[in-house]
This record gives C-alpha cells, sequence and structure tokens, in this order.
C-alpha cells in the first residue's frame, strides 16, 4: 500500500525473498538432494537442515542491517518518503537533469542574476534622480556665477567710468 | 560505468551550490 | 535494451541503486554459498562419526552441488523479482519528485536568449551606473568650482562694497558723482581763475 513506509517496504521484500527461497528450498527437496545422507540419519538430517534455514535467514538479515546502518538507509528512505509525501499533489514529471550543465545552472543563477538586475535599476534610477538634481543645483550656480559677474562687471565699469573722471579732473587740474 | 555515473551526480548535486556561492561572491564584489 | 543509468536517483541516494543491489545480490549468494558449505562440512563430520560408512564425500559433494544448484536457480529468479520491485518502489525517485537541490529548476526556466539578455542588461545597467557616477562627481566637482567662484567673485564685489563705503564714510555718498561734481567745479574754477588773470592783465595794460 502506497502508506508503507519504503524502509517498511524494504523489510517485507527481503522477508518475503526469504520466505520464498527457503519455501524453495524445502526440507522435502532437501532430503531428495541428500537422500542418502537423510535415510541414513534423518533426524540429524532436520537438524542440519533447520540450521541452514536459520543461519542463512541469520546472515542474509544481518547482511540487510548491515547495508541499512552503513548508508544510513533509513533516514534516507525515510527522507524520500517525505519527499514523496511533500510532493505527492503534483503529477506531471518534474524536471531532471538535460546532461547540458551550463543549461541546468541557468535556473539556480537566474534568481541572483535577477536581484542583481534590479539592484542595479533601483542604483541607476536613484543616482538619475540625484543626479538631476545635482544637474538642477549646477544650473543655478551657473546662474549665479553669471549674475555675480555681472555684478562685478558692472561695478568694474563703473569704476572704469571713475577712472576716466578721475583722469579727466586730473587733466583738468594739470591744465596750465 | 557506476563510477562516472555516480560522479556525474555527486557533481549535479554539489557543483549548482559551489557555482552559486561563487557567482554571488562576484556579484557582490562588483558591486562593492 | 538501453540501461537506465538512474542517475537522478545516484544524485540521491549517493550510489547506484543497480549497485547498491548488486552489493546486496553478491552478499546474499555468498551466504547461501557459506552456509551450503558449512551443512556440506557438518554432513562430511557426521559421516566420519558413522564407522563403516559407506557414502563417500565425493557422493556428498554430489548431493551439496544438486541443492545448490536449484537453490541458486530459485534464489537468482527470486532475488531478480526482489530486484525489480527495489528499484521501482524503492530506489527509484518518482518521475514527479524534484530533489531539493533542485527546488530552483521550477520556479524560473529562462531559454539561453533570455539568460543572455539578462546578462547584457545587466552590463548595460552596470555601464549605465558607471556613468551616472561619473556625472556626480562631475557635478560635485563643478558645484566646488562653483563655490570657489562664487566666493571670489562676492569677494570682489565686498572690495567694491568696501571702497563705496568707505567713500561714503568721508561725505561722498556716489563717488562717480563727487567726481564730476569735482570736474565742474575745478572747470568753474578754472574759469574764474581765467577771467581773474584776464582782469588782472587789462589793469595792468591800464
Amino acid at each position: 500500500s502506497p502508506a508503507l513506509s519504503r524502509v517498511k517496504l524494504l523489510d517485507t521484500m527481503v522477508d518475503t525473498f526469504l520466505q520464498k527461497l527457503v519455501a524453495a528450498g524445502s526440507y522435502q527437496r532437501f532430503t531428495e538432494c541428500f537422500k542418502c545422507f537423510s535415510q541414513l540419519q534423518s533426524e540429524m538430517s532436520q537438524r542440519i537442515y533447520d540450521k541452514f534455514v536459520t543461519q542463512l535467514q541469520t546472515s542474509i538479515l544481518e547482511e540487510i542491517a548491515e547495508i541499512k546502518a552503513e548508508g544510513n538507509l533509513e533516514a534516507v528512505l525515510n527522507a524520500l518518503d517525505a519527499l514523496v509525501e511533500e510532493g505527492k499533489d503534483r503529477q506531471e514529471p518534474a524536471w531532471r537533469p538535460s546532461g547540458d550543465p551550463e543549461k541546468d545552472l541557468r535556473s539556480p543563477l537566474l534568481p541572483y542574476f535577477l536581484q542583481q538586475r534590479d539592484t542595479l535599476r533601483r542604483r541607476v534610477q536613484r543616482q538619475e534622480a540625484e543626479n538631476r538634481q545635482l544637474a538642477e543645483q549646477v544650473l543655478n550656480g551657473r546662474r549665479q556665477v553669471e549674475e555675480l559677474q555681472l555684478q562685478c562687471r558692472a561695478r568694474w565699469q563703473a569704476w572704469q567710468a571713475l577712472h576716466r573722471e578721475q583722469k579727466e579732473l586730473l587733466a583738468v587740474l594739470r591744465e596750465p | 560505468f557506476d563510477e562516472i555515473i555516480v560522479d556525474i551526480a555527486t557533481k549535479r548535486k554539489q557543483y549548482p551550490r559551489k557555482i552559486l556561492e561563487c557567482v554571488i561572491k562576484i556579484i557582490k564584489a562588483k558591486r562593492e | 535494451m538501453s540501461v537506465d543509468p538512474m542517475t537522478y536517483e545516484a544524485q540521491f541516494f549517493g550510489f547506484t541503486p543497480q549497485t547498491c543491489m548488486l552489493r546486496i545480490y553478491i552478499a546474499f549468494q555468498d551466504y547461501l554459498f557459506e552456509v551450503m558449505q558449512a551443512v556440506e562440512q557438518v554432513i562430511l563430520k557426521k559421516l566420519d562419526g558413522i564407522p563403516e560408512c559407506e557414502i563417500s564425500p565425493v557422493q556428498i559433494r554430489k548431493c551439496t552441488e544438486k541443492f545448490l544448484c536449484f537453490m541458486k536457480g530459485r534464489f537468482d529468479k527470486l532475488f531478480g523479482k526482489m530486484e525489480q520491485l527495489f528499484l521501482q518502489l524503492i530506489l527509484r525517485i518518482p518521475p514527479n519528485i524534484l530533489l531539493p537541490e533542485d527546488k530552483s529548476q521550477e520556479v524560473l526556466t529562462y531559454s539561453a536568449e533570455e539568460f543572455q539578455l539578462l546578462h547584457k542588461e545587466i552590463e548595460q545597467l552596470q555601464e549605465k551606473y558607471k556613468t551616472e557616477l561619473c556625472t556626480k562627481q562631475a557635478f560635485l566637482a563643478e558645484l566646488e568650482e562653483q563655490k570657489i567662484v562664487q566666493a571670489k567673485l562676492k569677494k570682489t564685489l565686498t572690495v567694491f562694497d568696501e571702497l563705496e563705503n568707505a567713500g561714503r564714510e568721508n561725505g561722498t555718498s556716489d563717488f562717480r558723482e563727487s567726481l564730476v561734481f569735482l570736474v565742474q567745479n575745478s572747470r568753474k574754477l578754472q574759469n574764474i581763475r581765467e577771467n581773474v588773470e584776464k582782469e588782472g592783465k587789462k589793469l595792468k595794460v591800464s
């Protein structure tokens, strides 16, 4: 049943495998093959057969336990169960590596490049707005400089005129 | 063949994250 | 028949399911052989203990091989079935399942062209940002310059103001007017002097 965890499923399959293997290698089959011995020592033969079955089962189950422990298989299979549970609502086939690393790398990198682009967009916009203000200030400054230059020129010209008057006065004063 | 499969699968698992870390470092460096 | 390398499963498990099954198969098979060997050893030992036993070790070996051959056949068949089920139901990533490290593959997918365009846009934005920063530097530099120039011009105007203030403090509200006034007065004085000189001459002559 789908509700069965993978670990449980694994144990069930191994048990079934063992049951069937032992069922196939029945005592009857065993005595058929070891006919001479089982006729001679039937009781012993039964004990040896039972030991054979027990030992085989123990060895195989110990092997499975060892493989589970070695690969941390239980935790891994439980994690897979969780993944399957999580994704059970989606029916369509999920993405799989295409074999083209460059192509497969695009998606993991994309969010970061999109974020970089958005950050840059924001910064450019912010800088453009700041520069518009600065441009305004520069234009105002230029106007002020021009204004001051005009004022200075006007004052300078006034003094120039004054200077001419002064010269004229000197000329007048100096006249014989 | 098996080793190649495991090698590729391991790279597919690990490399995107490693490459991502490098890309993020590059983006941050560029930003700074 | 194309082999399914099950790379996606290998990505999750860290080993290929087929290797895992091979590992289990070999281990199980070894145990089967070992247990069979133990059975044969025990039987031979038992037979040793029976006086005038007619059963030879070769006969027992034949029995062992017969039983093992049968068991091996069933073992392989059963294991094949179990392997199939393992690979289908346990060691397989269902087709609709995506591994956590690949989550981003579902969120956003860009074609190579779109990705290229995105890169291009980023580069353009970087250039534009640099340009804007340079523009900002240029503006700030000019504003700095303007400050200096304006200070100088204001200083010049201050000098003019101080000159006029100096004049004002000495009674000449407007330099120019006062100079014009001076020039006019000087001319008048000169005219008067000339007249005086003329009169003086006349008097001498008379």
